[in-house]
């Protein structure tokens, strides 16, 4: 729910500096917590060059911040010690851009019970409600699942919750910190008036006939066809995996009616790229031969090329037979394009074919490896639930490994090693500023409405262990001599992560498990460029300045228009705050005492007017006619 | 394992946890409402 005021909104594209006192874990959360804003909502960020007001990100003591635009020039919000997380601090932007916590809004206890005796003395002002004056909840119901609700356990005073949800089914889904909820987003963008936004591309499931506008290619041996089942298999889409009766389809290349070699095109719809880099993203099913292969086009319309000029940008091949492959294919694409997916049917033999499903295509970077743990259910709780993914790369030749601790009952563990690595000679170590982001992904078909579940943490080449070892030096050096399953020795460092990524509740609340099928996403990336301080401009204008020589109250604001500093004052339905310094105070119910006493007033003085005129008419007219009698008597007498 | 770095020390901290912990007693445990220097 969001302040009441258009004085409160930022501009769509919001200055921002981050300030030298940030943790570099927390300025590369910051940017990938603006990422899926920009993902998302159609708000945008972009570095402080001189604007009068932008957000000033610094790490204070815990995390906070303002609501809306308080136009004081440098506004600042904190993202402290153990503040960065990316659902934090987009919480806090929330913040900054309008929004109250959920559980204030005026109709709270309509969905929610506070429990008053289990909250810490003198916190109690925290569950205040805050009614329709203030605060809008823009017409979107009451939302359990807002990354903006407290969880059951805020400011209680020992172990029982503080509050209880009307329907239980939503006690352990309050206070989620993973991503923006559906109504999140939709109040974000109703406040905004948001109707598109900067990165997304398309997203589709094939449930609709029109298969999201893709073309069939022409002058190819066959085409792909809209199916809910192939007869080699998938038995089922990826989308809803069969659980919807008379929906669930995806895309199907049949390679064992065709001759080798032979293809089938499919061309998505015309895209119209904005920064320059894409990410596509979709799930593959192999149920034809281990030869089969799936090319990735992009089709460019430079200007005046009409035809548009087809460029192979992937070749997948190998693709695991039995089961949908996630697959992420990075493009750098300026011009007008279309997508091109290319079945090709391979030498081996096939009694099915490819089959592709929840494509999501995106200007955002695509993760740098993918975690593919199958049948994960069975791990969860398990002595047997120590899992360590397959050793990846970074793009800097960095090797690491991820183990995932899923024995406990309750949350599942994530953590960070550094192994020993055939680029380990050329590399610098300690490892410097290498930011690691493990994220656990949301399988929903649609990328803008996943919530998934992330962490990052950064390799501090300074860091120091007990033993006086510095924490991320060579792994051969300071590790663990380990097996993988292949028996293949090598060296571990030491893991560094969360034992508390996630909560198998929140696990089982999203599609994060689909098919008994999880993935971890990982992206490493060299992120020492954040340590330099961000360029910092003169400040423009005088706005600052003019609006330093006032003072505006009642949570006035002060603004700069032609060139003068004035005061924009607060008002709400039927209440107002006007005066140079929004000094005075005004409501409906004055205009109308105010109005009636006029009416009153005026009456009154016409009526004594009126009997005034009438008194002094009647006066005026008795002294004629006693003027008259008298001279007609005058002159009867003379008559006579 | 014992061996690794549990930057949450095994408890899941929200932000408001995290705020009270510091001894801040912001309104609704982490809204800043005092005016802010210019």
């Amino acid at each position: 729910n969001s302040i009441i005021g258009e004085m409160y909104r930022w501009p769509h594209t919001i200055p921002y500096v981050l300030e030298d006192s940030l943790d570099i874990n927390a300025k590369g959360v910051i940017l990938n917590a603006f990422e899926r804003y920009r993902l998302k909502t159609c708000i945008d960020f972009k570095p402080w060059s001189g604007e009068a007001n932008y957000i000033s990100v610094i790490k204070g003591s815990g995390c906070w911040s303002y609501v809306g635009n308080r136009h004081v020039g440098r506004q600042e919000l904190s993202i402290g010690a153990n503040c960065d997380r990316i659902a934090t601090v987009q919480h806090e932007f929330l913040h900054a851009l309008g929004f109250w916590h959920e559980q204030s809004r005026s109709d709270r206890d309509d969905y929610v019970s506070i429990i008053w005796d289990r909250i810490l003395s003198g916190r109690e002002h925290n569950f205040n409600i805050y009614d329709d004056e203030v605060s809008d909840s823009l017409n979107v119901p009451y939302d359990y699942t807002s990354v903006m609700h407290y969880s059951k356990t805020a400011f209680q005073n020992g172990t029982e919750p503080t509050i209880v949800t009307r329907i239980s089914d939503f006690e352990d889904v309050i206070g989620q910190r993973m991503d923006f909820s559906d109504y999140d987003l939709l109040k974000l963008n109703r406040l905004y008036n948001c109707t598109s936004s900067l990165s997304f591309m398309d997203s589709c499931n094939f449930e609709l006939e029109n298969v999201c506008g893709m073309i069939q290619g022409s002058g190819d041996a066959a085409d792909w066809q809209r199916v809910s089942r192939a007869s080699g298999g998938p038995e089922t889409d990826h989308s809803n995996m069969g659980q919807c009766e008379g929906s669930g389809f995806f895309m199907h290349f049949d390679s064992s009616s065709v001759n080798v070699g032979a293809t089938a095109r499919l061309e998505s719809r015309t895209l119209y790229p904005k920064r320059g880099f894409q990410c596509l993203q979709f799930f593959l099913y192999n149920s034809g031969s281990e030869d089969d292969q799936l090319n990735i086009y992009v089709r460019e319309y430079p200007a005046g090329n009409v035809d548009g000029s087809l460029t192979l940008v992937e070749e997948l091949k190998e693709i695991p037979v039995g089961s949908w492959q996630l697959y992420h294919v990075t493009l750098n694409v300026a011009n007008t394009f279309r997508v091109v997916f290319e079945g090709r049917r391979g030498s081996g033999a096939s009694l099915g074919g490819l089959s592709i499903d929840d494509i999501n295509l995106s200007e955002t970077r695509c993760p740098h490896n993918i975690w593919h743990i199958r049948n994960f259910t069975q791990f969860i709780g398990s002595p047997n639930g120590s899992l360590y993914s397959p050793p990846f790369y970074s793009p800097k030749g960095y090797a690491y490994q991820i183990y995932l601790n899923l024995e406990s009952t309750t949350n599942v563990g994530i953590y960070f090693h550094l192994i020993s690595g055939a680029n380990d000679d050329q590399l610098q170590w300690p490892c410097p500023w290498q930011q690691a982001t493990m994220t656990f992904l949301d399988q929903n078909p649609d990328i803008q409405q996943r919530m998934s579940n992330q962490r990052s943490i950064t390799t501090d080449p300074f860091m120091t262990t007990d033993d006086g070892n510095y924490l991320w030096d060579r792994p051969s050096r300071v590790g663990q001599v380990v097996v993988f399953p292949n028996g293949t020795e090598y060296s571990r460092g030491r893991g560094y992560g969360t034992s508390a990524f996630i909560t198998y509740e929140r696990l089982r609340s999203r599609d994060f498990i689909k098919g008994d099928d999880a993935f971890i996403l990982l992206t490493v990336e060299d992120v020492s460029h954040l340590n330099s301080t961000q360029n910092q401009p003169v400040p423009t204008s005088s706005v600052d300045d003019l609006c330093s020589e006032i003072t505006c109250e009642n949570d006035g604001i002060c603004t700069v228009r032609n060139g003068k500093a004035e005061c924009r004052c607060p008002s709400g339905k039927d209440w107002w705050y006007s005066g140079e310094r929004c000094e005075k105070r005004g409501s409906t119910r004055d205009t109308i005492v105010i109005a009636a006493s006029s009416t009153a007033a005026v009456f009154a003085a016409m009526l004594i007017v009126t009997l005034v005129s009438v008194y002094c008419t009647r006066k005026k007219y008795r002294k004629k006619t006693s003027s008259n009698t008298t001279a007609m008597t005058l002159e009867t007498q003379h008559a006579f | 394992t014992p061996e690794d770095f549990d930057i949450d020390g095994g408890i899941d901290q929200d932000i408001f946890d995290i705020n009270e912990d510091l001894g801040l007693d912001l309104f609704e445990g982490d809204i800043k409402l005092g005016a802010q220097d210019r």
